[in-house]
């Protein structure tokens, strides 16, 4: 009723997955990131034994087309990605020519270039 | 509309490949041509991200005009982006 | 762009590459 965890169910939480020092892997983490491009403080990142950085390429192999959902689709955000995998495996083996550079630029026109 | 959308996609790619030739001189780096229009994609679809996100903002707050708060908004999961758009934003109306 | 166009650069930097293909594009995709 407090939105809190029952006894029941705490008992369950750390008896099944909670993560700690008795575990091999005590926990996970993104890698942190931060703008290249701009002034930014940097905190330095002491890499925690036993901490789990997830990796966020391991698995683009099977990133380059979306995967079946289940109620939710696929955000906008996710397909841009696809999108863009797909394009870079289609090009991956391209020498010399850039097959989308050929395509687009028979529609520049320099008054629309700043 | 589709000749509209091309013309800027081919703006947005000339001009990704002028930013990317300065970066190449300062960091004694080469681009290949199919980095340079990975590059482009990837920022015109953003863009196309980020007009339907102020689109929303602004109707949000009952507006038909989007404003510079609008484009605040977008940088906001980013400290120091929105730092630096707000500072941008301060440059221009100065 | 000029984030992109900054991890590309450190990505093949970090290969030991002075180009910037799409391979390493890829890899600094997911974070950008």
């Amino acid at each position: 009723k407090d939105g809190l965890l029952s006894e029941e169910e705490f008992n369950l939480w750390n008896r099944l997955y909670r993560l700690g020092d008795s575990d091999e892997v005590k926990g996970v983490a993104l890698p942190r990131s931060h703008f290249q491009s701009l002034q930014e403080d940097r905190a330095t990142q002491e890499p925690t034994t036993g901490i789990h950085q997830l990796s966020l390429s391991e698995w683009s192999v099977w990133q380059d087309h979306p995967l079946p959902t289940y109620q939710v689709d696929h955000s906008y955000r996710c397909r841009h990605f696809i999108s863009i995998m797909q394009m870079i495996e289609e090009m991956r083996h391209e020498e010399d020519e850039c097959s989308y550079e050929l395509k687009i630029r028979p529609f520049l026109q320099m008054e629309d270039v700043c | 509309e589709f000749s509209h959308r091309q013309r800027l996609k081919a703006a947005v790619h000339y001009t990704v490949g002028c930013l990317c030739q300065e970066v190449e001189l300062d960091k004694q780096m080469h681009f290949s041509k199919q980095t340079i229009a990975a590059i482009s994609e990837v920022t015109f679809r953003q863009c196309e991200n980020f007009a339907k996100d102020l689109e929303m903002f602004a109707r949000h707050a009952k507006r038909s005009t989007i404003s510079t708060e609008d484009v605040k908004l977008l940088a906001r999961r980013s400290n120091s982006l929105l730092k630096y758009i707000t500072k941008k934003n301060e440059e221009i109306a100065q | 762009v000029l984030e992109a166009a900054a991890r590309g650069v450190s990505q093949a930097q970090a290969e030991g590459l002075n180009v910037v293909d799409v391979d390493q594009l890829e890899k600094v995709l997911p974070q950008l």
